[in-house]
């Protein structure tokens, strides 16, 4: 501050090293938050297990993001209730920073513990507000699963667009092709609900750029 | 461009890396431990106005303009970085989400006079 040539950037630093350094963390600070588009450093209350972590962060793509601002994030399910039946359970997200961008490739990831005699028909619902009325579904995707392991079932980006609320509700539905038997029994059977092959969502997306689509007049 | 040494006073790039441990900011920033952060800093005499890079380009073409017509400039050249590269970062937002995204102009891989 203060010098005297118009540029800053020609007089040698006179800082002491230590007091340089203190001002090159707090740069970087501002720097790594302003980068993010972020006011403050995130407080993490519920990190998701080291095991999970590591285990999704597998399916992200390695090297560069998506060119031209892209993001790529993984949201894990939190699971309500465990104990309700395996055929009707909520798989809740909370996206809050997808909102404001322009989602355009998502996959849910499930980890199927056993599968029962003949075929698992799954069906993934949104559930939520989306027709201004209380428990409507919108029928997502559905896969037939005869082996236990992770399975990826990719969901229509436009059916997850236009969320009003950040958190995003899925219902797993399911039943036994072998006879049309209703699976009953706890969700905790089917999927692992707590451990580290907790389901989750792998979400490309694109930052929102102010006007964008549509030509500047000049 | 030359990384600066304490006895050279010419614009240089000045090196610093920042491991997130020492922030305190490792809980949620997952890759890379650290970064460099480097900054451009030291003296642009006339005879280095417009040496070298991408940003001095431009000055350099309005610096010729003012020479021509005015042997002694008012303005002076300025040390400015003129070539930078994006960051991965691989990070937990506030819901606990995992966001891989690469901030664009973060590092400072070259500094010159303007």
């Amino acid at each position: 501050q203060g010098t005297r040539s118009a540029c800053t950037s020609c007089e040698s630093p006179t800082l002491a090293p230590q007091a340089e350094r203190a001002l090159v963390l707090e740069l970087a600070k501002q720097q790594i938050l302003e980068g993010l588009h972020l006011t403050s450093r995130p407080r993490i209350i519920h990190p998701p297990p080291q095991a999970a972590l590591t285990r999704a962060l597998r399916r992200l793509q390695p090297g560069i993001v998506a060119p031209g601002n892209g993001e790529e994030v993984i949201s894990f399910a939190t699971i309500t209730d465990s104990s309700t039946s395996i055929c009707s359970s909520m798989l809740t997200f909370h996206l809050s920073t997808v909102q404001s961008h322009h989602l355009y490739h998502a996959r849910l990831w499930l980890h199927v513990l056993r599968t029962f005699p003949g075929t698992l028909h799954l069906r993934i619902f949104r559930w939520g507000p989306r027709r201004k009325h209380r428990g409507s579904r919108t029928l997502l995707a559905e896969r037939q699963i005869t082996t236990p392991g992770w399975h990826a079932l990719t969901l229509p980006s436009s059916g997850l667009r236009g969320e009003e609320s950040a958190v995003l509700k899925l219902q797993v539905n399911c039943r036994s092709l072998e006879g049309n038997k209703t699976i009953t029994g706890p969700l905790r059977w089917l999927l692992d609900t707590t451990g580290h092959q907790q389901p989750f969502l792998e979400l490309k997306i694109r930052v929102n750029e102010p006007e964008a689509g549509r030509a500047k007049r000049r | 461009t030359p990384t600066c040494e304490p006895e050279t006073p010419l614009c240089c790039r000045r090196d610093h890396y920042v491991d997130f441990q020492e922030l305190g900011w490792r809980d949620w920033i997952l890759q890379p431990e650290g970064y460099q952060l480097n900054y451009c800093s030291g003296q642009c005499p006339p005879h280095l106005a417009g040496s070298p890079g991408i940003a001095a380009s431009f000055h350099s073409a309005v610096f010729s303009l003012l020479k021509a017509n005015n042997p002694w400039p008012e303005g002076t050249s300025c040390c400015v970085p003129t070539a930078r590269r994006p960051l991965s970062l691989l990070y937990l937002d506030h819901n606990g989400n995992v966001v891989k995204t690469d901030v664009p102009d973060m590092v400072v891989e070259a500094c010159g006079c303007s």
